[in-house]
């Protein structure tokens, strides 16, 4: 069924194609022309994500679809489920299984990127998950696979905090640092689908700084039901559940060949975005698993989306986000346009920016506030300058955790909600160990300056609480990350970013040269 | 929360390749092991039939494999839950 790219307006022969609304809204289903992953434009600068290789850890791949069958990679495909390298779906031998429609989110990153290779990794069908068998998953042959998508984690029953266990961790940063040559594997996460009842910075993988985050928004630019809102989402694309139109649902394909229009949750979100990232990575394969995060905030658009509850913001150097979406829907047009001529963003720098120990008590009726004056390690080896992710390391007990709402506001004055209320939680034991709560959304930056955590309780009945400890982590470059950057649009983030980053390097070279004449003089 | 135990094992070996092992997971009642690609001498060692969960860890299997002088390191893997999304 391919076609010259150069006809995809005029004769696209597949009549179920416009049902894939997020690669060309034109209006289908009540939805709202222009808002969908900006596809045809990256097709049409010839990109379709060869070269690139995806893995869909799952519960199995249907590799004998005659729509897949052809891009599939036999060799990078294991099923650590059954110990064996055909991880087709199946029934397991206890008859216990959990497909769900596993086909539909290969089929969704393929309309994306139909020349990019795709592996099946069979890992979600055992009735517990262990360590060793994610490690091994996202551990599997990383000079083979680009980009892991993953559409799963803890579970989104809202009272949940959990992550990747020590196996885990230890093959993601061995990923990010030595997979793709050392430019780092790509892993990308349905960012969850607890809805309200929820937030995405309790899921380890989620909020991980190594993963991209990826939220749904529907084919009107609302919000999925079953979203949840979070500070460590980057960015979001396409799922259903929320109109009743079938229409309206993600267009793909069941077990059985059929078309569908129903699957679950954010499961759509995680493989559309590979899709879109294989186009990234084909445009420039140099880029580093940081290059596609700085990509993914520069080209990100609000477009349509929109959200009662989260307004848009801006933050200090005018990046416009929102909590539910990040920096908005992915733009693969944009990305490619912006990869092909990206240069490496400088190296990244970690500084523990300061610490709250003492502990400090939390009543309903108040709010805890406390501060960290943060020089951002100036001086020092490890100074950061432009913040990328910021982490906030917190110790904290509740009576009731699900109650327990947490802000923190960054020197440039960008407020982000680290936790929001979890009304279904009702741990008064665990509370929150050390947990990282990670925020994007002061991105670009300067960390220089006061940060405020602000710690309280939303509920009906009166809650109490001790805060143990509070510590501020600060990862970003030392030297502006864009200014080697092509500007090619300047209604661009980019160009507004960059014009930022000069302004307070021509400032703060301003001043140096005054301290020096001052203290010649 | 009540832990779960699975029959799978992270088994750390003073030295030996794939073969040896697999050996040695057969000699304890393993379907077979395979090695991580990450950290030194790290094996998943996995049970031959269905995974089966259980309350208590098998001590028993645990102990005679720590005792193997091949072995280095034992780590039985709990289980925990993880979702669809």
């Amino acid at each position: 069924g391919y076609r010259e790219i150069n006809n995809i307006d005029v004769n696209m022969s597949d009549p179920l194609f416009t049902k894939q609304w997020y690669l060309i809204n034109t209006g289908q289903a009540d939805g709202t022309p222009g808002l969908d992953l900006n596809v045809a434009e990256a097709w049409n600068l010839g990109f379709t994500g060869k070269g690139v290789t995806i893995a869909i850890m799952d519960d199995g791949i249907d590799y004998l679809h005659p729509d897949l069958a052809s891009n599939y990679n036999a060799e990078a495909s294991f099923d650590f489920s059954s110990n064996d390298p055909y991880p087709y779906p199946r029934y397991t031998d206890d008859w216990f299984n959990s497909i769900n429609r596993v086909t539909s989110r290969v089929l969704l990153l393929f309309p994306c990127s139909q020349s990019c290779h795709f592996t099946g990794i069979r890992m979600l069908d055992q009735p517990f998950m262990t360590d060793i068998i994610e490690a091994s998953s996202i551990s599997h042959m990383p000079q083979v696979i680009d980009i892991y998508s993953a559409s799963w984690g803890p579970t989104d029953d809202g009272k949940t905090v959990d992550g990747p266990r020590e196996l885990t961790l230890q093959a993601m940063a061995d990923g990010v640092n030595k997979g793709r040559g050392g430019k780092g594997s790509i892993y990308v996460w349905a960012s969850g689908d607890g809805g309200s009842y929820d937030d995405c910075n309790c899921d380890g993988y989620a909020s991980s700084m190594w993963t991209i985050s990826i939220n749904s928004a529907i084919n009107d630019g609302r919000t999925a039901l079953y979203d949840e809102s979070c500070s460590s989402t980057l960015a979001s694309t396409f799922s259903n559940g929320r109109k009743r139109n079938p229409e309206a649902g993600v267009a793909t394909t069941d077990l059985y060949g059929n078309c569908t229009l129903r699957h679950s949750g954010t499961s759509a979100a995680a493989p559309e975005a590979a899709g879109v990232f294989a186009l990234a990575l084909e445009a420039n394969p140099n880029l580093t698993w940081r290059d596609l995060q700085h990509l993914t905030v520069l080209t990100s658009k609000r477009n349509k989306l929109h959200d009662e509850v989260h307004q848009w913001r801006r933050n200090g150097v005018g990046l416009e986000f929102n909590h539910l979406f990040g920096y908005g829907v992915l733009d693969a047009g944009g990305m490619v346009k912006l990869a092909r001529e990206w240069k490496t963003v400088p190296e990244r720098f970690h500084c523990v920016a300061g610490s709250v120990q003492e502990i400090d008590k939390i009543q309903s009726g108040s709010k805890l506030v406390l501060s960290v004056t943060a020089d951002a390690c100036q001086g020092k080896d490890n100074f950061v300058r432009y913040l990328e992710h910021v982490q906030a390391v917190i110790t904290v007990n509740a009576s009731r955790r699900g109650d327990l709402n947490i802000n923190m506001t960054s020197p440039m004055g960008t407020k982000s909600i680290l936790l929001s209320r979890r009304p279904r939680d009702d741990d008064a034991k665990v509370g929150f160990d050390k947990w990282p709560f990670m925020t994007t959304h002061t991105w670009g930056e300067d960390p220089r300056g006061a940060w405020l955590l602000e710690v309280g309780f939303q509920g009906e009945a009166p809650q109490s609480g001790v805060l143990k400890e509070w510590t501020l982590m600060l990862h970003g470059t030392q030297s502006a990350p864009y200014i080697d950057q092509v500007v090619r649009d300047y209604q661009s983030k980019l160009a507004m970013s960059k014009k930022e980053e000069l302004e307070e390097e021509l400032d703060e070279a301003v001043e140096r040269s005054l301290k020096s004449l001052l203290s010649k003089s | 929360e009540e832990l779960i135990f699975s029959d799978h094992f992270l088994v750390q070996l003073h030295e030996g390749t794939n073969e040896d092992a697999h050996q040695l997971a057969l000699e304890h009642g393993f379907g077979s092991a395979r090695k991580l690609p990450f950290g030194e001498g790290l094996f998943h060692f996995y049970p031959r039939e269905i995974p089966k969960t259980r309350r208590k860890r098998s001590l028993q299997q645990h102990r005679r494999l720590a005792k193997d002088h091949r072995v280095k390191n034992v780590f039985p893997q709990e289980g925990f839950g993880r979702q669809k999304r």
